[in-house]
């Protein structure tokens, strides 16, 4: 099984 | 005092139809080189980064910077009103709490204005990596989205796998399996039929298809889309806005458990 990622854990929050 | 007219209106009308099902709220930040969208949808799953260049516009005017929240939903209902050969106008007092779209029809017949609320949205922006990309297709738009829809009935998923000879679409779920491959194209009569592949090292990942299905909204935009991707890194899907900037979603994969 496959899970979703995060946007957030590929770019940070400026 | 910031004032931005475009001669082009439909353009701003495709916009939102690539926005609103991703989003319903977001800050159009506007300064003396042009308006900027960023924002995730409210999963975190994917981001959208929109860019209209002062210079794309016939007028534009932006005296201070100012960032304009607005309720997506809405801002489409009201361009929804403008017709496709209208001239499109945006304008808003510096420190306002709202903002005025002005459509003309060609002719200058027909001059229509709404007002819509501002809102003030405490929005986080994210910094995004420069990255050399191992594989960048670019393909037609339509026949990007034929090929996510089409998969999107066997599965949640669509693994996406470039190499040297293509690119590679496949779904699997409870009915079977689908497969697309699609080789780069030896001559087009037309650049936008055309499909090209540039490629560093071969690249598979996984996607879920109902982002990329929102994603396909923007194909009304552009003839091509671009799309970038390196292991396991989000995934970029660019739809050029005629001469004048850009949207580009980003989504990350789905990863082994």
């Amino acid at each position: 099984m496959s899970k979703q990622a995060s946007i957030l854990s590929f770019f940070n929050r400026r | 005092m910031f004032e931005a007219r475009l001669v082009q209106g439909n353009l701003l009308k495709k916009v939102l139809e690539s926005l609103k099902d991703l989003l319903t709220e977001a800050s159009w930040d506007c300064a003396d080189t042009g308006i900027q969208l960023q924002a995730m949808d409210n999963s975190h799953v994917s981001l959208v980064s929109v860019q209209l260049r002062a210079d794309g516009f016939d007028k534009f005017r932006c005296d201070r910077q100012l960032s304009m929240g607005m309720n997506l939903t809405s801002m489409s209902k009201i361009l929804r009103c403008a017709a496709n050969d209208d001239i499109i106008t945006i304008k808003a007092q510096d420190q306002a709490d709202n903002v005025t779209f002005v459509f003309e029809s060609p002719n200058q017949e027909k001059v229509a204005d709404y007002e819509m609320k501002l809102m003030n949205l405490d929005q986080e922006h994210l910094g995004i990596p420069e990255t050399d990309y191992a594989a960048v297709i670019k393909l037609p738009a339509a026949e990007f989205q034929r090929i996510i829809k089409d998969l999107s009935q066997f599965g949640e998923s669509v693994v996406i796998s470039c190499t040297k000879e293509g690119v590679k679409f496949s779904a699997a779920g409870d009915i079977g399996v689908g497969n697309i491959k699609l080789a780069q194209t030896a001559s087009v009569d037309k650049e936008e039929e055309a499909v090209t592949i540039e490629m560093q090292e071969p690249v598979t990942l996984t996607f879920a298809c109902r982002y990329l299905n929102m994603f396909t909204k923007a194909t009304c935009l552009a003839p091509q889309v671009t799309l970038s991707m390196s292991p396991e890194v989000p995934l970029v899907v660019e739809y050029k806005i005629g001469d004048m900037g850009h949207v580009r979603y980003y989504l990350a994969p789905k990863i082994e458990d």
